[in-house]
């Protein structure tokens, strides 16, 4: 079991890196034990530099760039031990322009192995979707669905949605 | 696929039976603040066997029933159906696609059903061993959340990795 | 200093209902004591009703209707006890449109009483603004401030700022 | 207004000396995730005396002196000089305005100065007893903490209601 741990631990490292450079669009990214002698039990240290900065302990990043980085991280344990299916809830309300983009990009990657549920308010993580499904509450208190087209119109009864690529 | 129908009524705000499809690859969830999006996301841990009840945003788990609105009075039971495909032979068993409910009613136990048949939740949860569902911290990444991935504390961040072995 | 605290609890409670109002479009919000007895130890509870839908415990609330809620209470108790000067970093985070409108009706309001400084990614709580400060990063990992017109472009050295109302 | 303007020089990402001069009203800062607008608020919160290095998001308090990016080395000392104005006669002083001043050096204690000449922390806080200043509760909300205010602990609720009475 301690083996089984410190194989999925040095492979999450290493995928780690690489989503981490992804997002960021460069920089490097570490996790270390704070305890060599126990990894069943020891705490995990994370110092990543983002592109142009110092190297330095996650306490001092951004809200931005804390969103990120917890994405880079969700992304690498995704690749090393994939779920069926991934629903992720509004993990992109942080992000600005450049690391929306970016993260997209991930996602699109990611999107050819497995479904991704996602909720998101943002125009480009829905550009990138294959299919939207709009929630409204027409009468206050009670939810519905409206299936809408790609553009982001409702899909009226008797039309094929549109799928992407 | 994987996930390929939802269907619920009586759960939280969608009061009315509501159907759900999803495809392949990316589906995002739209629309404004408090019309249900991250409902549909509890509904799928509900399904699922989630029994904390604080992981679903109640304090009881019979305040998932739908509780009426200024002009619709509450719902005696909740009620939600996932249908999914097994078309990698994910789950050990020898059928295409498998269906399971979950139903509540006031006062009352949770009741669940495999293909129509009444089941234990041990049963369900069978099912699903080593595919990374029913683990919640895994497969569903809850809003707010991302930034526990990088939780303040060492001991907290190896969560996931464990998790993930 | 029992007294004082009932006092200001009575007060905040009063505004509460108001700025929830005008936050949300309508509905209604209730703080109560969870103990009587003991004001100075009692903790509180908080039940809301947004417009249409029913009383309900702060838990149930969507994202953004918590932040709503939050930003409701917060500056009811800056009305009750006014501070000369608000730092607010990204609270508008997880509102949609409609809740943005309203929440920039009341911070234009209450800044005419008092300072704000307010962080934002928001284009409309970006447009009600007095005046624009540009952060920036021209060398990577060193911040410097532009100041900006109010329609966003930098300010050359020797124009005026352009003042709002 | 009150706040007239800030300086720093060495604080966090503002490596090299920075003036912000502050209007009435409402005061928008914009601009990328890791650019520096946090770190403004936090320059704020600690030449008015905070504390805490977990509300600088520090592990240590020398974490605020600026530590080099790739290009540049690090600073020894972290300098934030704020100046109020006292139009309102809020603080107790015959002057129009008072500066105040906190420097840090590495391995080093903080050092205040107020109009110029050195002071003790006690002293500043003096100066702003009863104005609501300095209760960081209550006149700055940070980033990600909106969803505190409605904390989901009925005791901590309380918190609010108590820095204002
Ligand atoms: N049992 C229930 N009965 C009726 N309504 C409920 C029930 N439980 C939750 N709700 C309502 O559901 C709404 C929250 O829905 P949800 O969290 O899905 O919103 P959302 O679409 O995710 O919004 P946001 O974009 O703000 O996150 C609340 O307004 C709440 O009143
Ligand atoms: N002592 C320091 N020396 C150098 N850089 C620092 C120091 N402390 C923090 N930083 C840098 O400041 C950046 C964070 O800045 P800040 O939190 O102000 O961003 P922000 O503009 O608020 O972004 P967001 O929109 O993502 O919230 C981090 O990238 C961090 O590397
Ligand atoms: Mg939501
Ligand atoms: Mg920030």
């Amino acid at each position: 079991s301690e083996n089984l741990f410190l194989q999925t631990y040095e492979a999450i490292r290493e995928r780690f890196h690489e989503t981490f450079r992804l997002l960021f669009g460069g920089g490097r990214a570490e996790i270390g034990l704070v305890d060599r002698e126990d990894p069943l039990n020891s705490g995990l240290e994370i110092y990543v530099q983002p592109p142009g900065k110092k190297l330095e302990n996650i306490s001092l990043l951004s809200g931005g760039e804390r969103s990120l980085c917890g994405i880079a991280l969700m992304f690498a344990t995704f690749q090393v031990k994939p779920s069926p299916f991934h629903i992720l809830d509004e993990i992109d309300a942080a992000l600005d322009e450049a690391s929306i983009q970016r993260f997209v990009n991930l996602l699109v990657d990611s999107g050819r192995e497995s479904q991704f549920l996602l909720v998101t308010h943002n125009k480009r993580t829905i550009a990138c979707a294959s299919s939207l499904l709009g929630v409204t509450m027409q009468e206050s208190g009670v939810s519905s669905i409206i299936t809408l087209r790609l553009d982001g119109q409702e899909r009226k009864k008797d039309e094929e949605p549109i799928k992407v690529g | 696929g994987f996930l390929k129908r939802i269907e619920m009524v009586g759960f939280k705000s969608f009061a009315d039976r509501t159907s759900i499809e999803f495809v392949d690859g990316i589906t995002a969830l739209l629309g404004p603040n408090g019309c249900g999006k991250s409902n549909i996301v509890d509904a799928i841990k509900w399904v699922l066997g989630e029994q904390s009840v604080r992981n679903m945003r109640a304090e009881r788990m019979e305040d998932v029933i739908f509780g009426g609105s200024e002009k619709r009075k509450a719902l005696s039971a909740a009620e939600v159906t996932i249908t999914i495909t097994n078309d990698r032979g994910l789950l050990e068993v020898e059928r295409p696609e498998i269906a399971i409910k979950r139903r509540i009613f006031r006062d009352g136990e949770s009741e669940y059903f495999l293909n129509g048949s009444p089941a234990r939740l041990k049963e369900i949860r069978e099912l699903f061993h080593d595919t990374g569902i029913g683990k919640s911290a895994y497969s569903v990444m809850e809003q707010g959340r991302i930034d526990q991935v990088l939780s303040n504390k060492p001991e907290e961040r190896r969560c996931l990795f464990e998790e993930a072995a």
